[in-house]
């Protein structure tokens, strides 16, 4: 399972939360303007958290974040 | 299997209860306004409860939540 | 598998029921007014139960509670 | 796999049957008016048996139960 | 796997055949009117036989038998 | 994998041959009109013959058999 | 898997033909007109051949054997 | 997987190749006019030729091979 | 998975290439005009090359090549 | 699972990211103008980045990567 | 999981890359005009790129490549 994140400004933030019985930040990408993220879930992220102004793919649709 | 979640105000909550014979919170996240989870179920995440206006997607549907 | 319950009026209950010989009450949820529960069967739970105004989501459909 | 009760009436019985050689009631749940259970088979129910006016979802539609 | 079977009339019989070598009568269950029930293919049991007027599902949509 | 037989006559005969490298009889069902029967595959039957007036439903749909 | 045959005449023939390095018959099954033979694929039989006039089902679809 | 074979004339020819390094013809099988062989994939056989006039049926539609 | 191959000419050449880490073809197969193949991926065959005029069903639909 | 990347224009970048508890690039493709790639999730990659001018195929549909 | 490449010009080059920590190139595969080619995705090769004219099958549709 994986979705896609593709960044409609500078500065969206793609989060990925750990899994296991502790829920914190593990990594944080930053992608540019046009930039996409494909990004699958893993032994280390079971939940990801996006913010930005982005187009998000995910196995529901699409879904357009309009950012702060 | 994961769910999504889109806050449509500040303070969205997403609350993770534990799997197992003790139902607890084990997390619980705050979204932004225009922020969004993608939250798979887990060995230690086996229902969620989420509060405050919001758009969920599960495979069976979008739900919209209005809130207090 | 999951099943998503949207509680309609203050004090929705969903009742988890003990997988295994004996079947009795494992733990009892109550959902606020607009609040949304979405719950796996479990190792422990092979049944629920839900009681008062609700939306119910099931892989059958949607199926709405009229409560008492 | 579950299938899902919708009691309209007080009273509506569902009824557990032992999986294995012998075939005997290991369970009655009562459910009141405009209560609904979801109930999966396991290692020790192979069959349900249900009694009263509800309604039923099965993986093969929609069934009325008219009761006595 | 299971099927379901909705009574026509009272006495409708469902018939648990042996799974094995021998093939022989293992359980009767007698249905009442308006009874339904839902019985799964399972260890000791892989040959159902059905009697009387009645209503079944199976994979291959609903069935009407006339009875006697 | 299950076939279903519905017997549109009395003596409707349904013959289980053996898995293996002997291919014979191990067991013979006779149907009374309007009867039913529901049959797996199993370790001991890979193959089933079916003489007589009958509905048969197989995963390729409904097959009517006129009898002798 | 299996395929479902109708012998549209007297005398069809169902060959069963051996799994493994040597490919010889195991198995002959002669059919009565109007009877019908439902037979999987097993550890034993890899490949079946049919002669004579029958309607023969796969997962292919409906075949008409015209026979002689 | 299995593909299905219907002679068109007396004479086709279906030809097992080998699984394994060495690829050579294993089993060679004549058919007569009107007669029909069902052949799996198997641990011996991992590629299959035909000549000759016939129906061919395979998970991609059915192929008319005008023989010689 | 298998690929079906209708030779549309003459001398239609199937190359089979190793698996693993050195890429060498293993074994080649030509068909004469109207003669099909149907050849599987396997241990040993991780690719296949094809010249010459000829009709190639794969899970994508049908191809035509024109050959030389 | 795998992605298809097709380069609009020179000097597209693929980034592989390392699955694990560090999140890194492990390796960095450039795609010259017309050149396509099809690359897999693996065992060192959980996630993709794509910079550039640049048409994206993954199981949510096409994507248009305008680039700079 | 295979992709099919169709040669539009003499030429067509497909590369392997090599599955693991690094990435580098284990094959390159030269098509003749016309020729055809199905390659897998192997314990070697999980990533392809394609360069030249040629005509591109996977599982997300058709994709042209104009070459240079
Ligand atoms: N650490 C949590 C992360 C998580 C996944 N899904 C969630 C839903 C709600 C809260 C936290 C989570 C877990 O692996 O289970
Ligand atoms: N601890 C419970 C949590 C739970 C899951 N589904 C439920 C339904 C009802 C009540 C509790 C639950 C369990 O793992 O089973
Ligand atoms: N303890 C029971 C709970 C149950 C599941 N499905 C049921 C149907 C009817 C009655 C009880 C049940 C079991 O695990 O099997
Ligand atoms: N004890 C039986 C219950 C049962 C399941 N399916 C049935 C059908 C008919 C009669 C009994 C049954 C069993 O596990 O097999
Ligand atoms: N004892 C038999 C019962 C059976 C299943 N399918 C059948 C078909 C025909 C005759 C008997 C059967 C068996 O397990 O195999
Ligand atoms: N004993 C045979 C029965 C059989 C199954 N399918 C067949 C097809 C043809 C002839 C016999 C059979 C076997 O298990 O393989
Ligand atoms: N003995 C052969 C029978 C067979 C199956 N499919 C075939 C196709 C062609 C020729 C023979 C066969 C085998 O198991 O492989
Ligand atoms: N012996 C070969 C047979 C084969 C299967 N598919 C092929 C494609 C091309 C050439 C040979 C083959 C193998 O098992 O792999
Ligand atoms: N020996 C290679 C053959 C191969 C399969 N797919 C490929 C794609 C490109 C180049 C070579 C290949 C392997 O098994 O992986
Ligand atoms: N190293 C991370 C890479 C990753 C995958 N999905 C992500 C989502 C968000 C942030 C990082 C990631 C992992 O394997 O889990
Ligand atoms: N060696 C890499 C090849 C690879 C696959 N997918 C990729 C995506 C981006 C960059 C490299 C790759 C791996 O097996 O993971």
């Amino acid at each position: 399972d994986y979705i896609v994140i593709k960044a409609l400004e500078k500065g969206v933030t793609i989060i990925g939360l750990t899994r296991g019985e502790i829920t914190k930040i593990h990594h944080t990408e930053k992608l540019d303007k046009g930039e996409l993220m494909v990004a699958q879930f893993t032994r280390h992220t079971s939940a990801i958290k996006i913010r930005g102004k982005a187009e998000i793919l995910t196995k529901y649709g699409k879904i357009i974040l309009e950012g702060e």
